[in-house]
């Protein structure tokens, strides 16, 4: 556990608890893509199926476990508790093209062909696209509230500290874990664009995020 | 098969 790796995963908390604080006081959903908190909550899902078949630490179990309680939580504001604020027109984006290519990329490139290993690489593959439908959503309706910028702010802190934490570890222990990596790099660029934008239009203007 | 690391992170 390093300094990078520890905050990577406050940030990572932090934005939960955001997004599921702003659902929760609103009593509303609007702007939020359902989409996306299904596929994280599946991602969770997948890749800590290893709460059953290893310990690796007590601050490991209690963090998988309170993501994954947050995760299915607010899966449950969104589509049940507060759904008629759900804005599904808007949620368009076609999950398959996400779901398909993952779970077949995760068949062809993993590190063993077990059914615990193919579905933490899933987990791992499906994470670095699960905001797309988000960032979509946010692109179609051309604004995001400004809490629903934080959320994404804290995200995206979240993906840089990891690399931060993978570098320290390669350099540190020799520690590398290419699927992780790989995706993880690819996750972190999809925040870039969204970056320039918070920092350019929410912290400078007021209120909300618009897009050109 | 590629090496498998151990898996700690969250």
């Amino acid at each position: 556990m390093n300094i990078f790796r520890l905050s990577g995963d406050v940030c990572h908390l932090i934005a939960i608890i955001i997004l599921f604080l702003k659902i929760w006081r609103s009593k509303s959903c609007a702007g939020i893509s359902g989409k996306s908190q299904v596929l994280f909550a599946l991602v969770f899902t997948t890749r800590y199926l290893d709460l059953f078949t290893s310990y690796i630490s007590a601050y490991n179990t209690v963090m998988k476990v309170v993501y994954l309680l947050l995760a299915y939580s607010t899966v449950g504001l969104i589509f049940f508790r507060f759904r008629n604020s759900y804005d599904s027109e808007s949620d368009s984006f076609r999950v398959e093209f996400l779901l398909v290519p993952v779970a077949g990329l995760s068949f062809l490139e993993n590190y063993a062909f077990t059914p615990l290993e193919i579905l933490w690489t899933f987990s791992i593959y499906l994470e670095s696209v699960a905001i797309l439908p988000q960032l979509f959503m946010i692109t179609k309706t051309g604004e995001a509230e400004s809490i629903t910028a934080h959320y994404l702010l804290f995200l995206g802190l979240y993906r840089a500290l990891y690399l931060a934490n993978w570098l320290w570890r390669f350099h540190t222990e020799g520690f590398y874990d290419q699927i992780a990596v790989v995706s993880g790099v690819v996750q972190t660029i999809f925040y870039c664009d969204f970056f320039y934008l918070y920092f350019t239009r929410v912290l400078r203007g007021s209120g909300k995020m618009s897009l050109p | 098969e590629n090496q498998k690391p151990q898996k700690d992170e969250l």
